[in-house]
């Protein structure tokens, strides 16, 4: 009959339909907008600019055109953050790398508490001999949760190599070693060095990046020189518990081609968890 | 020649860029952006070549405008104020208060006065133990209370204590908390109601991006600062959050930290912050 042939060639209509330049770059804007102040590097915003108008150009309309731009983009930033990093609960060397009072040091209690509710005995080595009271922090972090903890007051050894190998060889029996070092960027060279040596003399099969939330525009520069150091296997973002959006994270995962592993969301040892792509998307773009 | 929105529109969108490159929020970008734009128009110039260095100069002067609001000289605040002085340093997690407080310490220390160090950070695992390490390395006396003690009470102490002994400045170093947790920032509240700091310093670190706004905007509607310190400025930062921390608070940055030992600290330059931003 008429109405049914009516509604079946407005369907048409409307699923031919493209969206119109001038309503695509106006959404854009808007986009670009909400990512250089979820903070995204700006060279990547253009770049994801470029690819959403593009798709939204040539795809199919089938949402309303602000949700068409939308779900394009949100499609292209869960295809830059990738999948959860995925750590196996099998015995390994962690080793805990990042910028200076970036949540190192909570997270590997955080991480230890992880494996051991997962029913294996991790155990902690303190490699920062740099930080006043380093120590103190994390062995009182790990007496919480008793987790066994070696720093150089277990061994008498001042040189950070010789520490790292006295605490594998003593914790042999244990599944995950978590070793936490010295906040350092990538203008010390001899501290990237020095995270390079630590990794070449105990190869620990994870080299995780602990980034703050809130890091500006030099999260790519940053990952980078610790990627170029000992190779980053994986990312922790801390702080989610504040206002920022972590789009930091993103240029950290493209620098280290690796992806997130876990979220700090808060200051107890439980305010962990498993990163989730979607809910982190959704969370960036507000 | 006159200028018009066609000759400045390119030398302020390149400025806009390296702006929010260097780590300058965007929503301080958008609002001053439209005013230098607005005060460039109808400018009369003698050369049109002239043009970009005039634009270059007039968002310096914004800029420096920023950075100059409510302005004061530390020292001589210091130099002024009736004894002891109070000074009581808040922030985000792990953004340097305590470094920056062993910094300030020995700068005052080596200018002569007489300090003691609040630690009032009662609550994170190693905090006491870390500040009191600095303070042995510099000889200067702690005031602690035990683990999950009130830190309104060793604040309260320390000042009891330096009035006491005749001590010029208590530093008191308080934990590291998000804006967003109520229950934080009204303990930080109560610290300042009941210990009525002479001064309160926001510590933040140069390598946050926008967030730097939003939480820099917040301690100052809910405690009241009365000047920041931008921290962490040696990490190859261009360091574009103190204008987004001066600029939402209207308060001034003081100083700069450049690092993690104890001379590692410089007092605020805004002119030659801004020649380094946009020089
Ligand atoms: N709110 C909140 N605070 C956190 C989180 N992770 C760490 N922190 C806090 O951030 C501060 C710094 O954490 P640390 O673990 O000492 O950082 P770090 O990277 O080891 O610091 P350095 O060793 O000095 O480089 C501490 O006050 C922590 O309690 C988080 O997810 N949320
Ligand atoms: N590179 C660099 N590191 C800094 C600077 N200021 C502080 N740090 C480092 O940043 C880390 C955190 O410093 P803290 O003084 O513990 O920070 P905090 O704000 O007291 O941390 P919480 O009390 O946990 O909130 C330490 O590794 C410091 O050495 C600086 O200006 N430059
Ligand atoms: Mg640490
Ligand atoms: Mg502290």
């Amino acid at each position: 009959n008429l109405s049914s042939a009516l509604k079946k060639s407005v369907k048409k209509i409307v699923a031919s339909k493209r969206i119109d330049k001038r309503t695509v770059d106006e959404l854009v804007k808007d986009l670009q907008r909400a990512l250089i102040q979820a903070d995204v590097r700006i060279s990547l915003v253009k770049e994801l600019s470029n690819r959403v108008r593009e798709r939204a150009l040539t795809e199919k309309l089938v949402l309303n055109p602000r949700e068409h731009v939308i779900k394009i983009l949100y499609e292209e930033l869960i295809g830059i953050l990738g999948k959860s990093v995925d750590i196996p609960l099998v015995p390994q060397k962690i080793m805990m790398v990042g910028l200076n009072g970036s949540g190192k040091t909570s997270s590997c209690a955080k991480l230890a508490r992880y494996f051991q509710k997962k029913g294996l005995k991790p155990a902690v080595i303190c490699a920062d001999i740099y930080r006043p009271a380093a120590s103190d922090q994390l062995k009182q972090l790990c007496a919480r949760i008793n987790v066994p903890f070696f720093d150089s007051n277990s061994c008498g050894q001042k040189d950070v190599i010789e520490i790292v190998k006295a605490g594998v060889k003593e914790f042999s029996r244990y599944d995950v070693l978590i070793i936490d070092t010295a906040g350092r960027h990538a203008l010390e060279s001899d501290m990237i060095d020095e995270i390079r040596r630590i990794g070449a003399e105990i190869n620990p099969e994870q080299r995780l990046l602990v980034l703050d939330a809130s890091i500006g525009q030099q999260a790519s520069v940053q990952a980078k020189a610790f990627d170029e150091a000992i190779g980053i296997t994986g990312i922790i973002i801390t702080k989610m518990d504040g206002t920022a959006k972590g789009g930091g994270a993103l240029s950290a995962v493209a620098e280290t081609d690796s992806g997130i592993a876990f979220l700090g969301t808060g200051e107890r040892v439980e305010d962990f968890e498993r990163f989730e792509p979607d809910r982190f998307v959704s969370r960036l773009l507000g | 020649t006159i200028l018009d929105e066609g000759d400045v529109k390119t030398p302020l969108e390149e400025l806009e860029l390296a702006l929010l490159e260097s780590d300058t929020a965007l929503a301080v970008v958008e609002e001053l952006i439209p005013r230098v734009k607005a005060n460039l128009i109808g400018k009369k110039v003698s050369r049109r070549e002239d043009t970009h260095e005039i634009v270059t100069d007039a968002l310096k002067e914004a800029l420096l405008e920023i950075l100059s609001c409510n302005n004061f000289d530390f020292d001589e605040f210091v130099e002024s104020s009736d004894k002891p002085v109070n000074i009581t340093f808040v922030g985000i997690n792990g953004t340097g208060k305590t470094t920056t407080i062993a910094k300030i310490a020995k700068r005052l220390f080596d200018a002569g006065y007489s300090v003691v160090i609040a630690s009032a950070d009662t609550y994170r695992a190693g905090a006491t133990e870390q500040i009191e390490e600095h303070a042995s390395r510099l000889g200067l006396k702690v005031i602690k209370h035990q683990y999950g003690a009130d830190p309104a009470a060793v604040v309260y102490d320390a000042v009891k204590y330096a009035k006491a002994n005749h001590k010029d400045v208590v530093l008191a170093d308080t934990a590291g908390r998000m804006h967003t947790s109520v229950n934080l920032m009204e303990q930080l509240r109560k610290i300042c109601r009941v210990t009525k700091p002479d001064m309160v310093l926001f510590v933040d670190e140069a390598i946050a991006g926008n967030d730097a706004v939003e939480r820099a905007k917040r301690f100052d509607e809910l405690i009241g600062i009365d000047a920041s310190i931008l921290t962490k400025v040696d990490m190859d930062v261009k360091g574009g959050a103190a204008i987004s921390i001066a600029y939402s608070t209207s308060k001034p940055i003081i100083f700069m930290g450049t690092g993690q030992g104890y001379d590692d600290l410089e007092k605020f330059d805004p002119k030659k912050f801004v020649e380094r931003l946009i020089g």
